[in-house]
């Protein structure tokens, strides 16, 4: 459901 | 509540301040540097006679690119990123738009009531288009009431950091580890406010504050779902994705 916050929560810190 | 030490509670405070400062958007000095910058009469102009959906889209836009911003603080908050995913989802669904609002104070010029937008400082007149008059000049005024706190970075981190672990929304899992974070947030910020001198009412003044914030957004869901009713494809082919995750 929450595809995109579900990535930007994974990918690593920048 | 466990006792903590004043070390841990200066290190709670680094450590937030400095996430606060990494994912800021702006930093004070860019945005002091460009504050001369007001839209001309001719801009404001052309702002108004977009198409609602058209500006719509726009501050869908902006919103949707300090949001991500927001996702960046909430990652580097000490322990959020050890709640369950589902409760991380859930404090960002209710959170990240009133961490914007809070965000917005460093971003407003009171003097002349106008906000940073799209690359100058926007009065409330430049979002008429959007045909939220009543939302837009309630989002100023919170944004000034804001301002005339004169939070220090410091301490605009911690009450973003306080707002964004709020215990009591709806659908947490884990709503006991919620709560000790924003307890311990809590006490950070009350540690800051001392340390900083700042007078006895203002964390009540910063708790009033949480109301107001939740009021807003509740308010912008309602105009969303007003605008959505009228130009349903607009919203599901233009808006950004999300956008519509965390509203829709």
């Amino acid at each position: 459901k929450h595809k995109i916050l579900h990535q930007l929560l994974q990918n690593s810190t920048s | 509540s466990p006792t903590v030490s004043m070390a841990e509670l200066d290190h709670q405070v680094q450590l937030i301040s400095k996430s606060h400062l990494e994912t800021c958007q702006y930093l004070r000095e860019e945005l002091q540097q460009m504050s001369w910058q007001n839209f001309l009469q001719d801009e404001v102009e052309s702002y108004q006679s977009k198409p609602r959906e058209v500006m719509w889209q726009l501050c869908a836009v902006k919103i949707t690119e300090a949001i991500q911003y927001v996702v960046e603080f909430a990652k580097r908050i000490d322990g959020f990123m050890d709640l369950c995913q589902n409760d991380q989802i859930v404090l960002l669904k209710a959170g990240s738009l009133e961490v914007i609002f809070v965000r917005m104070c460093r971003m407003f010029d009171s003097q002349n009531n106008t906000v940073f937008f799209d690359g100058k400082f926007a009065g409330p007149d430049v979002f008429r288009a959007l045909g939220c008059d009543d939302l837009i000049s309630s989002v100023f005024d919170f944004a000034k009431s804001m301002c005339s706190l004169h939070l220090s970075e410091d301490e605009l981190a911690l009450f973003s950091a306080f707002v964004l672990l709020s215990a009591d929304r709806s659908w947490l899992q884990e709503k006991l580890q919620v709560e000790k974070l924003q307890q311990k947030t809590q006490l950070a910020l009350q540690h800051v406010l001392q340390k900083n001198q700042r007078e006895d009412g203002l964390l009540h003044k910063l708790r009033c504050k949480v109301s107001a914030l939740r009021s807003l957004c509740s308010r912008h869901t309602e105009k969303l779902s007003a605008f959505r009713a009228v130009y349903p494809d607009i919203v599901g082919t233009h808006f950004p994705p999300l956008y519509k995750e965390l509203f829709g």
